[in-house]
């Protein structure tokens, strides 16, 4: 049968940062095609295919929150698999190989951690599930 | 590949999705 593809909206314009993303301005109408964990969504857009950042996009039908899941704050123990520094005020630098916990995995690829007494967010793609528990 | 994501982090959200979250 026909496959339905999810509509979102652009809220703001972006210029692509590398090959194969999109270009998209502030009320382009994109189908989503594949939702990547990482936060860069594959969508088509007229006549283009590529891939574009889920922060930039919002669904047509206004927030769906049943895709996000609830922050969990015991955590989940990930690994760092590269070091990011952080940029912004609310992200966290961390260096390769470090353990921390996943508090809140939203689908813009900006996870919130924990390490320590420190929250803050890190790219989902540099982080790797280690397969434990943390003990409570 | 076209098949493959960016490897690089995707940027932050902007400030109109910001104030949307708020």
């Amino acid at each position: 049968g026909p496959i339905m593809l999810d509509s979102y909206r652009v809220v703001s314009d972006y210029s692509k940062s590398s090959k194969y993303e999109l270009n998209l301005k502030a009320g382009d109408l994109v189908d989503i095609v594949e939702k990547s964990p990482n936060g860069w969504w594959f969508c088509q857009f007229e006549t283009h295919r590529g891939w574009a950042p889920a922060s930039y996009l919002e669904p047509l039908d206004g927030p769906d929150e049943r895709e996000e899941p609830e922050p969990d704050y015991a955590g989940e123990l990930y690994k760092t698999i590269k070091a990011y520094k952080a940029v912004e005020e609310d992200e966290l630098s961390l260096e390769f190989g470090e353990i921390i916990e996943v508090i809140h995995k939203l689908l813009d690829g900006w996870w919130v951690v924990r390490k320590g007494e420190e929250t803050g967010y890190y790219p989902s793609m540099f982080l790797c599930r280690t397969g434990e528990k943390k003990e409570v | 590949s076209i098949k493959h994501p960016p490897q690089n982090p995707p940027p932050r959200p902007p400030a109109e999705m910001r104030r949307k979250r708020a």
